[in-house]
């Protein structure tokens, strides 16, 4: 299980730096390995440690997989500095620039190793009108690896879809659901085709 | 492989036989606030194994089922099917098709069955764990959590990747 | 103490069954006293418990103060159900409409008791343009009795101002603020002139 | 009675002297992601004595010094003053404004000012909830808090009604 996460990890990192490139244009960011437990200091070492981890379920206890000989854990550091910016704790990042951080995140491990789909409901809340174009450029660009299903309130969200799911409910409390294809052209964000958005 | 097709019946605001039927590529679902949109976010969700009835908004897992509104009373039991497309065999499966239900019932009782097979948890987990759908779930991101990944311990995030991997 | 707040509540639950009729046609809501403690029996009459209890110190230990005779304190439950649907917990409403159902909070102490200044960063995110609307049109009723400093990426929200302020960061990490006030005709939801938004 | 002024130097992405000027009614304040908006926010609950670091997205109370930037250097204090105007006598003070001042600097030391004399955290907030701006601030909700209330145990709303009583 070591060796899996390894590659995993090694390639999740390399993905992260360009899709903070991607959204953050100007800015920087890298996941870093850290121990964690009884000693927190920084080791790229940590995760190659135990070869008798290797094990089939992914599900399963991994505390010891993961401790090296010193008996602590292998943690994921993120580490994100937008442009102009100095790097400083996560936490301090506006809400827009978090949701960008997340986001990153999650199409970093999609690179690597894609799910089959992607439910995401509501993620570009706090994005900009230039952000929300950003992100919705890479859920096109990926919409080849995994299916994107959107749960959206915004109009300029539905540019993207190749499908549309209009939800309504009347005075009952029901909801009803009304799909509707869009043709190909009528998809503004489509693929790397059509203007610059 | 891809999301096939929802089947709701008596989950939430879906009282009656509901089915969504999607493709690959990007499906965007629109409509006015409580019209209905995260409920189905949190159909999948649950047809997959969610344990936390929080992780759906309730505060026991009977919640989810049709609690009546306006002219219509409520159902006694709820049920979510996920369909997810294997035509191109990715899965440890030799069906085209991988359908997973979960049903509740207002006692509290459930089951879950995979391709109409009554079975465990466990059993569904080892299937989908075989398509990649992990256990964390990290491919759903529900409504207010997208920074959830910022405020999580950084061991958290290394089973999310491990959980991938 | 306990006279200040039975007056307060009062005022507030009836204003609170005002707002959710504003912000959910067709809805009903309420707050409700409760007592919270050993035995979460439901009682009207607890915070009418303790006339001892006055004291000039509203941050002070309440505890004792408002404990009835049982020992239970006395807590508010508050309670929506929106059009159509059946009242349940308020956990499942959607994102949108806890967000109302906060605001309609907000807005009922403050007709209880204004506070000088009320500042709202982002409160609207989840709310639909209609619910949005709804909103905005309350911020603007109240704004004789309070000032309000609303902070937003929406622009619809800019059309409620009365003052706005541009706020920048060019690619040095530092914030540069411009103001301008809008002449009041400009102000598309000023009071109660206007269309019907 | 309402906010006047605030004015900030060093704290957050504000690391010179600015002065932002307030009117009654309606202000919106708008921008781009991380522009700074937020901070604004941050910058009037923490001047008025919020007493907990991640209510200001800090993990301790120095993150909100300016840390510096492209060109900038850090700074060594970050310093806060709120003016209320108090011209309609509202308020239990025989001043026309109001002015709280928080400094905080590199080494944790900080300092209270009411009206530019030196005082405690607690005739801070005694001045403020003549004014009905309570310790628990409700006035004031942060991005992605505003359903806070919801979440919030029975008891704790009652503290607020209370508090505004
Ligand atoms: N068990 C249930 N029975 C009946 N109705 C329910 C049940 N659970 C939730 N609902 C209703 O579903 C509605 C919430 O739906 P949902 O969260 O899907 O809305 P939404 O479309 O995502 O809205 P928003 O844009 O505000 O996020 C609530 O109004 C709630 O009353
Ligand atoms: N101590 C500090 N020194 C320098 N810059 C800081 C400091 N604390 C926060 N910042 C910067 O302020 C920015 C966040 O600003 P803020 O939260 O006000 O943005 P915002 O305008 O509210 O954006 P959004 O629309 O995304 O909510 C971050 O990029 C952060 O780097
Ligand atoms: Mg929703
Ligand atoms: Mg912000």
């Amino acid at each position: 299980i070591a060796a899996a996460f390894e590659e995993t990890f090694e390639a999740t990192a390399r993905n992260f730096e360009e899709m903070v490139s991607e959204l953050f244009p100007g800015g920087r960011g890298r996941l870093r390995r850290m121990e964690i437990g009884p000693k927190p200091v920084e080791q790229s070492f940590a995760a190659q440690g135990s070869a008798e981890a290797a094990s089939e379920d992914a599900c399963g206890e991994d505390g010891d997989d993961d401790q090296d000989g010193h008996g602590s854990e292998v943690g994921v550091e993120i580490e994100v500095t937008p442009a102009g910016k100095s790097m400083r704790r996560l936490s301090l990042l506006s809400g827009g620039e978090k949701s960008l951080v997340a986001l990153a995140f999650v199409f970093s491990v999609l690179l690597a190793r894609p799910c089959p789909f992607y439910i995401l409901d509501e993620v570009e809340a706090a994005l900009d009108d230039i952000n929300l174009d950003r992100f919705l450029r890479l859920v096109r660009r990926f919409a080849a690896r995994s299916q994107f299903i959107v749960v959206t309130h915004q109009k300029r969200t539905m540019d993207a879809a190749d499908v549309l799911y209009g939800v309504s409910m009347a005075g009952d409390g029901i909801t009803k659901v009304v799909s509707r294809k869009l043709p190909p052209d009528q998809t503004e964000l489509a693929g790397d085709a059509g203007p610059a958005v | 492989m891809y999301l096939k097709a929802l089947n709701l019946k008596g989950f939430k605001s879906f009282p009656d036989r509901t089915r969504l039927n999607f493709s690959p590529g990007v499906s965007v679902i629109v409509g006015p606030n409580g019209c209905g949109k995260s409920n189905i976010t949190d159909a999948v969700l649950w047809a997959l194994g969610e344990q936390s009835p929080l992780a759906v908004r309730g505060q026991t897992m009977q919640d989810v089922i049709f609690a009546g509104g306006k002219g219509q009373s409520a159902r006694r039991f709820a049920e979510v099917e996920v369909v997810i497309d294997n035509s191109e065999g990715r899965a440890n499966s030799e069906f085209s098709e991988i359908s997973v239900t979960r049903r509740i019932e207002r006692g509290g009782e459930g089951e879950y069955r995979l391709n109409g097979a009554r079975c465990r948890l466990s059993d569904v987990l080892e299937a989908l764990s075989d398509t990649n759908l992990g256990r964390e779930m990290h491919s759903v991101i529900s409504q207010g959590r997208v920074e959830q990944i910022i405020n999580s311990k950084p061991r958290d995030r290394r089973l999310l990747i491990e959980e991938a991997a």
